[in-house]
């Protein structure tokens, strides 16, 4: 009966709405946790203390760089044709504008190929991109690479709209990158209604002009940590079930969905397991990543340090698109795999949450599950996910105890079965 | 049966099935 043990535990036992606790107390008491930032420090020794109290084993850190790059004060103003207070936030790795700022007139754009097309226009100006959200992963190209396109055209600075697929304003911030043959230009997001207002006056032929100022900065890369804890296998304790979610956030809000959550439910899995006095067969790891945002940095130097040992990851998984109501599991690995995973998805027949989707992993494990180690992430529903992700809007606030339990329990069972299986999954 | 690395032979799907179903 242990996966109805978990489930209970979990759900309606005593660590219901435990992992949501937790993450309230953290978050309000550090805030966001941004690469490089005293926040970050901060929270990494909470987790590191934290750990350690709730009795995992081989609680420890990792050392890695990470990126350093700090917003400042920033703002933006249309100036003509009247006065108007743009919401922006700066993209992480931009460069800042002079103090007196950037005024330019804006052109408007709705595509890569727009812009490509009305280039000669582009010269002096500040881009602003209006594309439309069609997909996170379709419509984030903009934002990473739209500084970049802008400059190539001769541009002084771009303005990105959000990739957000709803706004009350909001600006959306991420990461952008810069190309070491293109001029760096500072760079932007702005609100979706700004955007789309500015669109507007510009298809009427209204001249519109705006002051951008950033005071943007990079440093050296700084010192962080992953942070590490474990259950040791009783049998193959060489063999390692990872579990996963990452500590870093972006600057705004308090990165309590992005990716608070998920790195809870999955420290919850551990609890979870020693609460009820299991140890399974095979290693549980835990690993709290640091610099994902910028690109899943801290897991790379994990993955370089650790893939000697390849051969002994039974799965890889990581929890960082949310942890609302829970929809099943995704899922990268051979057709045999797969098939295993059905059955253990059949457990959480209880809770109705059975499914096994296509393309499991996430930007911290993809690096094993590349290399062929079977991969799993958390599904849930998303449908608000994007509201609040990289936004003052990622509080405690989106966050929903009943529905972390249910992702705790699918998370726990998941990795706790297969960590326990007398055979690795197939590759 | 295919045997593995360390010489065991691996279980066959059915008997995965029924490891995973006492897990119940």
């Amino acid at each position: 009966d242990i996966a109805k043990a978990i489930i209970d535990l979990a759900v309606y036992g005593k660590a219901q709405n435990r992992s949501y606790e937790r993450l309230a107390l953290f978050v309000d008491t550090i805030g966001p946790r941004l690469s490089g930032s005293k926040n970050l420090d901060t929270a990494i020794k909470y987790m590191h203390n934290a750990l350690k109290e709730n009795g995992l084993e081989n609680v420890h850190l990792e050392p890695v760089k990470i990126p350093h790059w700090e917003r400042g004060e920033e703002s933006a103003m249309m100036v003509e044709p009247r006065c108007h207070n743009l919401a922006i936030l700066g993209l992480g790795n931009s460069i800042a504008t002079p103090p007196e700022g950037i005024t330019a007139e804006i052109l408007v754009v709705t595509s890569f190929d727009e812009l490509h097309a009305r280039a000669p226009e582009a010269k002096g100006k500040i881009v602003v991109y209006n594309e439309p959200y069609i997909s996170y992963g379709e419509t984030v190209q903009y934002r990473s690479q739209g500084a970049v396109e802008a400059a190539k055209a001769g541009a002084v600075a771009s303005l990105i709209r959000s990739i957000a697929s709803f706004s009350i304003n909001s600006p959306h911030t991420g990461w952008q990158y810069y190309r070491s043959d293109v001029p760096r230009i500072p760079t932007a997001c702005i609100s979706v209604e700004d955007a789309e207002m500015m669109a507007r006056m510009s298809s009427k032929g209204m001249k519109i002009v705006v002051n951008l100022k950033m005071e943007a900065k990079t440093y050296p890369d700084a010192s962080s940590f992953n942070t590490v804890g474990e259950i040791v296998g009783s049998k193959y304790p060489e063999q390692v079930v990872l579990v996963s979610g990452h500590l870093d956030s972006w600057d705004v809000g308090q990165g309590a969905m992005d990716d608070g959550g998920g790195a809870f439910i999955s420290w919850e899995a551990l609890s979870l397991i020693k609460n009820l006095g299991l140890r399974p067969k095979r290693t549980l790891r835990l690993v709290l990543w640091t610099g994902e945002e910028q690109g899943g940095v801290g897991a790379n130097q994990y993955y370089q340090l650790h893939k000697v040992n390849i051969s002994n990851f039974d799965i890889v998984m990581e929890s960082d698109e949310g942890t609302f109501m829970p929809t099943g599991l995704a899922f990268t690995g051979s057709d045999k795999a797969r098939s295993i995973m059905r059955e253990v998805m059949q457990l959480l027949q209880p809770i109705n949450v059975t499914a096994v989707y296509e393309n499991g992993g996430g930007t911290d494990v993809d690096y094993w599950v590349q290399d062929g180690v079977p991969g799993a992430s958390l599904l849930d529903d998303i449908t608000k996910y994007f509201w609040f992700h990289h936004s003052n809007g990622d509080t405690m606030t989106v966050q929903d105890p009943n529905q972390m339990n249910l992702c705790a329990a699918v998370w726990t069972v998941v990795s706790y079965v297969i960590a326990d299986m007398e055979e690795m999954l197939p590759r | 049966r295919p045997q593995s690395k360390n010489g065991r032979y691996r279980q066959t799907f059915e008997e995965v099935k029924r490891e995973i179903a006492g897990y119940k």
